[in-house]
């Protein structure tokens, strides 16, 4: 099983939307793929109808059982609709690790761990982020192989950006670990100047991390989140269901280079 | 000196576009404005042209300062090429706060009280929020009079609004205090199903606390954080920027109502 994360401390810039729809193409094609949220809002779990308030079994328990080195009972994946998409959903408690567990040893490897029980079962597993530098990025850096970081095509998003990336070195070398990652741009406007300008200078400043290609500005998303289905599941054919299509065939390339 | 504070855990609403805005606007009718920056990520830092990682004195001073009992030497207030308009810039190290302080007493009011140096040398101040439920989006509920809530009107912001309200009660009731908040429809377009279905429902569902206006979508948005001049500063008369100019009138003239 390949593991993904999508992060960044942005917030907005099309984390879930990627992480939904790249698993969209996957299971368009007959591929096994597991969702796994770990932002506290939980837009991942409220795309596919569940609630994180009210929610029972959730990411959330993975951590109660590793602090409380219960026998971990096995997690809980949910089923969605669409054959061989699971998801394990958030719950808002996610929302109180950092203060509670924050500080804490080995608190860095549960969802690493967790997920070792399922590499059987599915091609390819993506964590979603909340928009935030803490614990559950951290655990989502440790289990992922590739990160993938969506950034909006738009000025400020450089700056944080930079931010980001240096984040990540550091937390890699504190972890011994190499984790590749993957620039992917979005909302790409080629009406705005702003977002014409701005993907010029990720590219000369990221040339070996960003992806050739663009995620486009499509309100199509936001009609497919209303209906709870993937845009890449219900029109492949549209412009932003082609390009998270051309997307998963880049990093399967990249994948199979490295 | 009126206090606001824009905050929604949900990432890329326009919390900082309808912060500096908002200042713009006053700016713009020859006020005096601070805004003030709690987003470790600093997207309102930037967009005045600091770096969050680099920054001296922040608003991250005035936790060490209240930790450290040390007397507070004073906030520094960094001022913009907008005469009438300065800033307390954010610094990245916020995002350890919740780790660190979380738990401490008393580290609720720190913003609250650092304001009260400033309420004679200026009409209104406007603190941004980061995307996420902790420390500081709870100082900045202790500071305000009234809470500026941005939503997207797009269905999946409808399941995350319902969730942040209810935060919100939760919050007010332990500290006995009364904030007033107002929903403020954002990314408005009037070409979607989505959105228009959307603000219908926020409308039944919010009678009494939503904005009877809404902010459009607006490409100007994002050119003007390239030139790092608010939208209503550089061009009042843009749909983006007309709108916030009829927000803050909403919300003067509620603020005289109650
Ligand atoms: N390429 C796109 N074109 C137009 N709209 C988009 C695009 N990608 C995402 N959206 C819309 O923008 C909004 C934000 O996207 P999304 O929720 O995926 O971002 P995020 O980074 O996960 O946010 P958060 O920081 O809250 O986790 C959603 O309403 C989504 O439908
Ligand atoms: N009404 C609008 N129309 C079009 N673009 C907008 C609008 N409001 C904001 N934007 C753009 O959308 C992006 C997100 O807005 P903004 O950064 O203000 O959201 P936020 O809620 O502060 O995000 P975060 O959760 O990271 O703090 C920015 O690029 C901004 O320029
Ligand atoms: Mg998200
Ligand atoms: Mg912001």
């Amino acid at each position: 099983m390949k593991i993904w994360a999508t992060a960044n401390q942005k917030g907005g810039v099309g984390k879930t939307t990627s992480a939904v729809n790249l698993a969209g193409v996957m299971q368009k094609r007959g591929h096994k793929v597991l969702l796994i949220d770990l932002d506290p809002h939980g837009s991942l779990t409220s795309y596919f109808g569940l609630d994180p308030d009210a929610i029972q079994d959730s990411a959330y328990d993975l951590f109660q059982q590793s602090l409380k080195k219960t026998l971990n009972t096995g997690i809980t994946i949910h089923k969605t609709r669409f054959k061989g998409l699971d998801f394990i959903p958030a719950s808002s408690a996610l929302a109180t690790l950092d203060r509670q567990l924050g500080a804490k040893d080995g608190m860095g490897l549960v969802i690493k761990k967790s997920l070792l029980q399922v590499t059987e079962r599915y091609d390819l597993a993506i964590i979603d982020c909340p928009p935030m530098l803490g614990l559950l990025m951290v655990n989502a850096l440790a289990a992922c192989e590739r990160l993938l970081i969506p950034v909006q095509t738009e000025f400020l998003a450089l700056k944080g950006l930079e931010r980001m990336v240096h984040t990540l070195s550091m937390i890699q070398k504190a972890r011994k670990q190499e984790v590749c990652y993957s620039i992917v741009p979005t909302f790409y406007d080629q009406r705005l100047n702003a977002s014409i300008e701005t993907l010029g200078t990720l590219k000369k400043q990221y040339k070996e991390t960003i992806w050739d290609g663009v995620i486009p500005v499509d309100t199509q998303f936001r009609e497919a989140s209303q209906k709870g289905i993937p845009l890449t599941i219900e029109r492949i054919s549209s412009k932003g269901g082609r390009a998270y299509s051309h997307l998963l065939d880049y990093l399967f390339e990249l994948d199979e280079e490295s």
